[in-house]
């Protein structure tokens, strides 16, 4: 089946959106 | 109104749920009464809010624990999803707390929550962090202490994640062993 990744850069990035 | 991005409306869905515990030392309280499941999240922007709320671990007071692990799946041996696993362990020295633990953790939970270890994630249940005056620990849970590839490689890709030296190894213990253990703690499977 498919897999959700994140990569770390995206995580972080992810961290202050409202 | 303002037209949003539909990638700003959406949570981004993570491929598990996973749950984070707190354990506190209350040695006049049974141990599992210790143990607190704070709130379990599935989603990008739900680990945010968590852990920007909670306390980070570097501040912790001694004696103190958190672990991540996937739902359903209890912080200790005895669950059945952790007792024929083992656990990748990185001993810290005490002035690491103030440099690398709290990297060293978030950098574990973003591997969890983004499914890092690729074909192996599905070995993995957890990780925990443990605050202790002799030295902080922090470990990787994984649940099937019987399959080497995949320890191996998930131990690789933890110290690449960390940016341990190659020098400096870290060792895998089986679960069985350390609750079994003579000495002060189990002899490694395996090392990296």
């Amino acid at each position: 089946g498919t897999k959700i990744f994140y990569d770390r850069h995206f995580l972080l990035k992810c961290r202050n959106s409202p | 109104g303002a037209m949003m991005a539909p990638d700003s409306l959406i949570k981004h869905p993570l491929q598990n749920r996973w749950a984070l515990w707190f354990f506190k030392n209350d040695r006049n309280k049974e141990w599992t009464a210790n143990l607190k499941l704070i709130t379990a999240f599935d989603t990008v922007e739900d680990f945010w809010a968590l852990y920007n709320h909670v306390q980070k671990a570097s501040k912790l007071p001694s004696g103190c624990d958190y672990s991540l692990f996937k739902d359903g799946v209890q912080p200790m041996w005895e669950d059945e999803r952790n007792k024929d696993g083992g656990r990748w362990l990185i001993n810290l020295n005490k002035n690491q707390r103030m440099t690398d633990l709290d990297n060293f953790w978030l950098e574990t939970l973003l591997c969890l929550i983004g499914e890092s270890f690729e074909e192996y994630s599905e070995d993995i249940c957890g990780a925990v962090v443990n605050i202790r005056n002799k030295g902080d620990k922090l470990s990787l849970w994984t649940k099937e202490a019987g399959r080497p590839d995949a320890i191996l490689k998930i131990g690789r890709k933890l110290k690449e994640r960390l940016s341990i030296p190659a020098k400096i190894q870290i060792g895998f213990q089986s679960h069985r062993d350390t609750m079994t253990k003579t000495g002060s703690t189990a002899k490694d499977r395996f090392r990296v």
